[in-house]
């Protein structure tokens, strides 16, 4: 039984400089740091491509289960995100280890034919970030005090 | 002014929290991980 | 008062020097001995000399950076690049702010960072106010959307300096967000609920500040966008920007059902108070909380034994304090009349305390009803319990409080007796004593009268608050269950179920729903 009251004269102005807001609202990308190498807005792609993500896609489960380039994919290309970061814990799961001096990844061929306490040598392989593809190093050392 | 509230974008029978996924109230989506700046290790910064 | 001469060039030649340095490779590696330099230089060129040349220094810097900002954003030339070229500068001026609050003093030194954010983010919300004045409807957000969220990433993120300042910092937003809350700033009010719903604002004040310090600062800045927007909602046809942001806040309401459900428990009065009446289904959302940790009886089991519930007796905890909204003459007498049942001129006066003005949709101070019926219900829980007594429509009557009620059910005409009626409906939550006792005294009101219109609006009361979408608080649920179920209330036998064929229906379809 209240029924409506007549706007007094703030809240019209209030109104107005609201319609006015409603014209350039936030975008995603105002609340993000800069990605510099994946554009914030999604592409628009072919309606019969799945258009929203899979509802679980933030799950380490989810992560795991993607291919070995994917999880690099994201590592390279969504750097500072939750993304990279949830990419990386699946990677150790399947036993990559981050050299943080030489800013790669890498996983041991088989047993190192020299182990100490500060490094193992043998044969690995890495990710070749430049040419985007697993490469073989003989003889390499796998300094322990770069580890992250 | 009655709406459907599960037409919100929120998963609102989710077993986690709604707010760390929380990407605005004007997105009718949540947020998705790669849309998320996490504190990661100063290392993963390779660029 | 004016800047000093050539402070503007100064500091205009200093800022683009460092955001220089903020984008050259290498500033991760080399960062503090970079910003230990500058900081130097600053303190060469005077600027961190005294309070008022600090001041005008953040001034000018964002004042610069916003215009930066609106020739970027105006220039067609920069089209969808627009954003990241604004973000450029920006990102620099908080990174320098960032340096500055975390160098500042001796790193035990906390109230130096503190004072220094705060005299920021002050010198920033007046910054934005005068621009918000000065260009009315040309106004944008986004500058200072990009630097208060990005200064509160970085002052948030892991960092023992910052850690052992996260709680004044958050203290210093919310400072800050409610100097521009939408009432003040109605051209920001998209971005401001943007920011004051951010993942990481609400997890910092909700959850990770200990013994729930930070819920009284964030329950102020959800009174702020009630109360801006309570006027626009309370004349339902609402224009798309106030649905927009209407919307936003059901959203971030949804957020708080989900994750914080006892923030809306405690602070639920204070909320309903602000959220004018025909927003039922926001209302219902705030009042359809309950504890994380309480299981609710499902409302629709037949025989439900309300009194034997576990956590009936016990009484939710309400803030914030909301006695002293009772003028302390009218609670004196009130107290009086709950004590010695006397004077009956106390009950003749009562109406003309709550009725404020006799313009129609106006004629009541509803947030003293809310706190008159709140009151008078708590003390009757007490009186009962005191008994050693639970509420039932027997323990209840025939009582100083029941007779407050009763009276004014009577006595106020229909705008005040629904202003009445939903101060009371408006307890019924999750299983409580309140919930008990006022789905009591509402049966009761219901059974006692001998006034026809008075159970038309009891009921209509409960319904509306039925009829929405979901959610719908347990309480009402089990008071509207026991109406129409309990013979007591002769509900079906009343003319006013049947006065329309879609009435009958709705009654019907609500019934079975219930049964």
């Amino acid at each position: 039984p209240l029924g409506p009251i007549s706007l007094g004269q703030d809240k019209v102005y209030q109104l107005r400089m609201l319609e006015s807001a409603y014209k350039h609202m936030p975008e995603p990308s105002d609340s993000e740091k800069v990605r510099p190498y994946l554009q914030r807005t999604p592409y628009p792609t072919p309606p019969y491509h799945p258009q929203h993500s899979p509802s679980h896609m933030d799950s380490y489960d989810f992560y795991q289960r993607l291919s070995i380039e994917t999880l690099f994919f994201i590592f390279y290309y969504m750097e500072g995100t939750k993304a990279q970061y949830m990419a990386a814990k699946a990677l150790k799961k399947l036993s990559w280890r981050f050299h943080t001096k030489y800013m790669t990844w890498f996983q041991r061929l088989e047993e190192p034919n020299t182990i100490t306490d500060d490094y193992e040598m043998g044969t690995y392989i890495y990710f070749d970030y430049e040419k985007w593809a697993q490469r073989k190093k003989d003889g390499f050392t796998f300094e322990y005090r770069y580890l992250e | 002014l009655g709406s459907d509230l599960t037409t919100l974008g929120l998963h609102l029978n989710s077993p986690e929290s709604l707010y760390s996924t929380f990407s605005s109230p004007f997105a009718d989506s949540p947020s998705r991980p790669q849309d998320i700046d996490y504190p990661v290790p100063q290392e993963y910064l390779i660029h | 008062l004016e800047d000093p001469p050539g402070l503007y060039e100064k500091v205009e030649y200093l800022l683009s020097e460092w955001v220089r340095h903020f984008h050259q490779p290498g500033l991760l590696r080399d960062g503090d001995k970079i910003y230990a330099a500058y900081v130097a230089r600053l303190q060469q060129q005077g600027i961190l000399k005294n309070d008022d040349l600090i001041q005008r220094f953040f001034r000018i810097s964002m004042e610069m950076c916003v215009e930066l900002c609106y020739r970027t954003l105006n220039d067609p030339v920069n089209g969808g690049m627009s954003r990241p070229k604004c973000y450029h500068t920006m990102d620099a001026f908080v990174k320098l702010v960032v340096v500055l609050v975390r160098y500042s003093g001796e790193s035990s030194n906390t109230l130096a960072k503190v004072n220094l954010l705060n005299k920021v983010l002050l010198t920033v919300t007046q910054v934005l106010l005068a621009d918000h004045e000065k260009r009315q409807v040309e106004f944008h957000q986004l500058p200072y959307h990009r630097f208060f969220i990005m200064i509160l990433n970085d002052l948030c993120s892991p960092d023992p300096v910052f850690d052992a300042i996260n709680f004044p910092v958050l203290q210093c937003f919310c400072t800050a967000y409610h100097m521009v809350r939408p009432s003040k700033a109605p051209g920001f009010a998209y971005t401001w609920l943007e920011l004051i719903s951010h993942r990481v604002f609400v997890s910092k004040l909700l959850l990770q500040t200990p013994q729930q310090k930070g819920w009284p600062l964030f329950h102020q800045l959800l009174i702020d966008v009630f109360k801006f927007l309570s006027p626009f909602l309370r004349n339902a046809e609402l224009v798309k920007p106030t649905q927009t942001l209407y919307k936003g806040t059901l959203r971030v309401l949804l957020v708080l059902l989900h994750d914080f459900p006892e923030f809306l428990c405690d602070y639920h009065f204070s909320f309903c108070d602000v959220i004018p009446p025909n927003c039922i289904q926001m209302r219902n959302l705030i009042l359809s909380a309950f504890p994380r940790n309480m299981r609710l009886p499902d409302p629709f089991t037949p025989n439900l034994k309300v009194e034997l519930l576990p956590d009936i007796q016990n009484a939710p905890r309400i803030l914030p304090a909301y006695i002293q909204l009772i003028i302390p003459d009218l609670k004196k007498n009130l107290d009086n009349y709950i004590k010695t049942r006397a004077p009956v001129t106390f009950l003749q006066e009562l109406r003309g305390h709550l009725q404020i003005s006799s313009e129609p949709g106006k004629q009541y101070n509803s947030s003293l009803i809310n706190a008159l019926v709140l009151y008078v219900g708590t003390q009757a829980i007490a009186f009962i319990h005191s008994k050693s007594g639970t509420p039932s429509p027997t323990t209840i009557a025939h009582t100083a409080h029941m007779d407050i009620f009763q009276h004014l059910v009577v006595d106020l005409d229909t705008e005040g007796r629904y202003l009445f009626l939903n101060a009371i409906a408006n307890q019924l939550r999750y299983p409580n004593s309140h919930t008990h006792f006022f789905s009591c005294a509402l049966l009761s009101l219901f059974a006692e009268t001998n006034h026809e219109a008075i159970q038309e609006q009891i009921t209509r009361v409960l319904l509306e608050r039925l009829i929405v979408n979901r959610p719908h608080p347990w309480g009402l649920l089990i008071t509207f269950i026991d109406l129409i179920k309990n013979p007591t209330y002769n509900f079906w036998k009343h003319d006013f179920v049947h006065c329309a064929p879609e009435i009958e229906r709705l009654f019907e379809s609500v019934a079975k729903s219930c049964m």
